[in-house]
């Protein structure tokens, strides 16, 4: 048996936010260590999205046998629009389900709305991701990536990223014409979440595609900071923390023809 | 232009 209860019903709700719009079907691994897990990859094979929603996630975690529940998003997205933000969310499955109860409680009323969602048979490629060597880290803030990938993507359908020693710079040129910002390391140390962090192995210079950057900065509501992983030729990691565990983005660059 | 990489020529299924 699964049962999950998360402390606020829109840690879950962020979560589906960000992911349902990239991937429709997926398989949630729930197992006692681990927490729950998902590997899902996008239709046209571009994007790959990791979470872990470690046992911390929740204020109470149990799962007797490993499950795994596969799950329609858009399906459960409508069901998680029904309770509300600071709702206990509690995920509930027996062993071997075919559907997964959710639980909404309210903290002050004695109300409680329950739903069942059916679950499906997802046959899904699982692709093994090796921890890679990058050449460059870059840690800044969600909102200011966001803001970035949001307004190029209205200039071009690609946005650069050059990383050197000294600087990060996102660059975009398009039929109107081009841009570009710039941002260098900097400590803020009032606001540690405002702080631009660059390592740099290598210097990279990589581009992709604007409309699943776009996809990913969905994720900016779950955590202030953002970490970029980039490796000249191969696929990019965004990395959004979250209290206990990920969602991580891996993003196929655009390779010269 | 540029071309569009897919993940499974870096990625290998399980």
């Amino acid at each position: 048996m699964l049962e999950g209860k998360f402390d606020q019903a829109s840690l879950l709700k962020k979560i589906i936010d960000s992911i349902r719009d990239s991937v429709k079907l997926c398989n949630f691994n729930c197992s006692q260590n681990d927490g729950i897990t998902v590997q899902a990859i996008d239709d046209s094979r571009v994007l790959l999205i990791a979470l872990k929603m470690d046992p911390g996630c929740f204020q109470e975690f149990r799962c007797d046998r490993d499950m795994v529940l596969g799950l329609d998003l858009e399906s459960l997205g409508k069901i998680l629009k029904q309770g509300n933000n600071e709702d206990y969310l509690t995920l509930i499955a027996e062993d071997n389900p075919d559907s997964l109860l959710i639980v909404f409680e309210d903290k002050k009323k004695d109300r409680i709305s329950e739903f069942s969602l059916k679950l499906m048979d997802i046959d899904s490629d699982v692709l093994t991701i090796d921890d890679m060597d990058n050449d460059c880290s870059i840690t800044m803030p969600s909102a200011d990536f966001s803001k970035i990938a949001r307004d190029f993507k209205t200039m071009s359908e690609s946005l650069q990223i050059i990383v050197t020693k000294e600087s990060v710079k996102f660059k975009a040129e398009g039929q109107i014409g081009s841009g570009s910002v710039i941002f260098k390391p900097h400590t803020d140390l009032d606001n540690p979440d405002e702080s631009i962090k660059i390592d740099m192995n290598q210097p990279v210079n990589l581009t992709f595609g604007a409309k699943y950057l776009n996809d990913i900065v969905k994720a900016s509501t779950l955590s202030s900071t953002i970490t970029i992983k980039l490796t000249d030729k191969a696929p990019a990691l965004f990395e959004f923390k979250l209290p206990s565990g990920y969602l991580r983005y891996y993003l196929a660059p655009k390779f010269e023809d | 232009a540029r071309k569009q990489s897919n993940l499974m020529s870096f990625f290998k299924k399980k």
